[in-house]
């Protein structure tokens, strides 16, 4: 690490290249640099240790979200989880990961499948239904998508379910009638509960780098996103992008995909994720 | 577009006096900032720069009036000679058994590129078979088989509890009983850090004399492309890569960050979800779309 090294242009751009190589992206980690640079020049701190954490607690100021996020679910049910994202960035293995949280948690959980276009993605998810010992509402390939989605909500809030995990068909943000497709989808979920019932949220891959930016906003523009699952972090990418659709969007990174088991989905913790960015 | 913010910067500088060193270092940042924002490797990018401020600090292009268009082709041109300046296709031999490996991380499109693939060969008159070897992802198999049957190309399936290198092995005598002359086989995704699925591979490669063994990589992926490279091509040997979702709108900087650092050439794309969506590789596209 860079704690023994003098404090002079060099650290300050060994700390760029970190952020930079953690795909944090130029303008955000310039301006993370620049904003330190500033406080260690007025405070006169002289300590690389201290200056490091400086770093930290300014990605921290960045990441953190006013309104604190718990994995519990609120009481108006049923609660409606629906991921969204492009193309094998983690969502349906995320799905399986949520209906196994909420089935240990003691909750009535269903899952959609609307992926309804992708060779077996219906099978893919019914085995985790299967391993999360969850219902599951499916139509044949080639169905609409809205159309599952409508008969599954319809089946949850008649048969009092709790959370319903919905899956989607992984999409690229440039193809406008997929998007056109995806908002479909939201709008047919509010016919049967309201915004308040539902997280939608965008699945990262945390091997992607500059285009995550592309994503979120236009995925946020189709469904209105609440927040990211960062998947895939168990790797060796760290996922630096959601720095900058935090300080671009607001857009808080929820919750992080660790592996490929049912267990491996945790509530995504800042502090933790600021400490491995520096690891 | 770059081309238009190089121009700018010279224009602006030019204003101000004779071009000299300083408008080149200023228009060599924004070149730079570009191949980040792109996601070429950091250090890729420094490198890069590099050698294109040494072809452009000559006095003609200082002097020209058109510097910053010059400098600009100067850096698509280097681009493309850097992704390996012409296209390098897959070489195979008619009447005999040409086996192909298809690795990366996970969800990067090699299920989907194995179809793709099989149906081209099939079109060429080639008798493809591909190989299922993903015996972890739940349904991998049957994504594949629906793939393969859509792609009108067969599908060779595990057993139950069958281990990849026992279904490769099987695959290959098959194969050779079947006048099979190109096999495919798809492999599980992996984390290069996975040491036991960095191992399975190995003893893939090191039972089965692969013509070619291709890492297939995402356009979307960032910084992490360089490391993912160098790690598979040391532990594995790779002879190619494919690049595929290049129907999006990543950039794909992490096409040049892994064919320079591995010196692998890029010998396929992948352009979209459906069986069509498969192309050769040429770099001077590449290029353009990098420096956008
Ligand atoms: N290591 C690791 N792999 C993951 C994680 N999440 C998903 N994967 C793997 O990523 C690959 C793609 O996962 P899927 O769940 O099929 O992704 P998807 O977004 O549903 O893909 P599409 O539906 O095709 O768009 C699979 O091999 C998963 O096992 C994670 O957190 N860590
Ligand atoms: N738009 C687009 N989608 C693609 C392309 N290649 C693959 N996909 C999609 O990307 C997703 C992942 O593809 P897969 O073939 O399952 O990826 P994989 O590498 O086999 O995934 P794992 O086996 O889980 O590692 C699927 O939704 C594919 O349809 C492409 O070139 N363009
Ligand atoms: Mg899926
Ligand atoms: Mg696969």
């Amino acid at each position: 690490t860079t704690l023994h090294k003098k404090i002079d242009g060099a650290f300050f751009d060994e700390l760029l290249d970190i952020l930079i190589l953690g795909d944090m992206g130029v303008e955000t980690s310039e301006k993370l640099i620049d904003q330190l640079k500033r406080t260690v020049k007025r405070d006169k701190i002289r300590d690389a240790e201290e200056i490091i954490n400086l770093l930290k607690a300014g990605i921290q100021d960045i990441l953190k979200s006013d309104i604190v996020y718990t994995a519990e679910i609120p009481d108006k049910r049923p609660y409606v989880i629906m991921l969204t994202g492009v193309n094998g960035s983690g969502k349906t293995t995320t799905a399986g990961k949520f209906a196994r949280r909420y089935k240990d948690a003691g909750l009535k959980v269903m899952m959609i499948a609307a992926d309804t276009f992708r060779a077996a993605a219906i099978e893919q998810l019914e085995i985790w239904a299967q391993r999360a010992d969850v219902d599951i509402v499916k139509q044949k390939e080639g169905s609409d998508p809205s159309a599952v989605i409508f008969d599954g909500l319809q089946k949850a809030v008649a048969r009092n379910y709790d959370v319903v995990i919905a899956d989607t068909a992984g999409r690229l943000q440039n193809k406008s009638h997929l998007m056109k497709e995806l908002e479909k989808i939201k709008r047919t979920s509010l016919k049967k509960v309201d915004e308040d019932q539902i997280l939608s949220l965008l699945v990262l891959d945390a091997t992607t780098g500059q285009n995550a930016v592309s994503q979120a906003l236009i995925f946020n523009d189709a469904v209105k996103l609440d927040g990211i699952v960062l998947a895939k972090l168990d790797g060796t990418a760290k996922g630096g992008i959601v720095v900058t659709i935090k300080d671009r969007l607001g857009l808080p990174v929820l919750e992080a995909g660790v592996g490929e088991k049912i267990d491996d989905l945790i509530p995504f913790d800042t502090e933790a994720y600021v400490d491995g960015l520096f690891g | 577009k770059l081309s238009d913010k190089i121009q700018n910067v010279f224009d602006r500088l030019r204003g101000k006096g004779r071009l000299n060193e300083k408008a080149v270092e200023e228009g060599l940042r924004e070149i730079r900032m570009a191949l980040l924002e792109a996601d070429v490797n950091y250090k890729v990018a420094k490198d890069f720069i590099a050698r294109v401020k040494e072809k452009s600090v000559g006095e003609e292009i200082l002097k020209s009036l058109t510097a910053g268009q010059q400098i600009v082709r100067i850096v698509r041109d280097e681009l493309t000679e850097l992704l390996g300046g012409e296209t390098v296709e897959i070489e195979l031999e008619r009447n005999r058994l040409n086996e192909i490996l298809l690795i990366g991380l996970q969800g990067c499109g090699k299920t989907t590129m194995a179809a793709k693939m099989g149906m081209k060969y099939r079109e060429d008159g080639w008798r493809p078979l591909l190989v299922a070897l993903d015996i972890y992802r739940p349904a991998a198999v049957e994504q594949l088989q629906k793939t393969g049957a859509q792609a009108n190309v067969p599908v060779f399936a595990p057993e139950s509890g069958e281990k990849p290198m026992a279904i490769l092995s099987r695959a290959h005598e098959y194969a050779l009983e079947n006048n099979i002359d190109i096999l495919i086989a798809d492999t599980a995704g992996r984390l290069t850090i996975d040491d036991e699925m960095m191992a399975e591979v190995e003893e893939l490669t090191q039972a089965i004399d692969f013509d070619e063994v291709l890492l297939v990589v995402d356009a979307m992926t960032g910084q992490e492309a360089v490391t993912v490279a160098e790690t598979f091509n040391s532990r594995i040997g790779i002879s190619g890569c494919i690049m595929t979702k290049l129907d999006g709108d990543a950039r794909g900087g992490a096409a040049l960050s892994v064919r320079s650092v591995t010196g692998v050439p890029i010998k396929l794309i992948g352009t979209g979800e459906g069986l069509q969506g498969v192309e050769v590789f040429y770099p001077e596209r590449m290029s353009g779309r990098i420096i956008g």
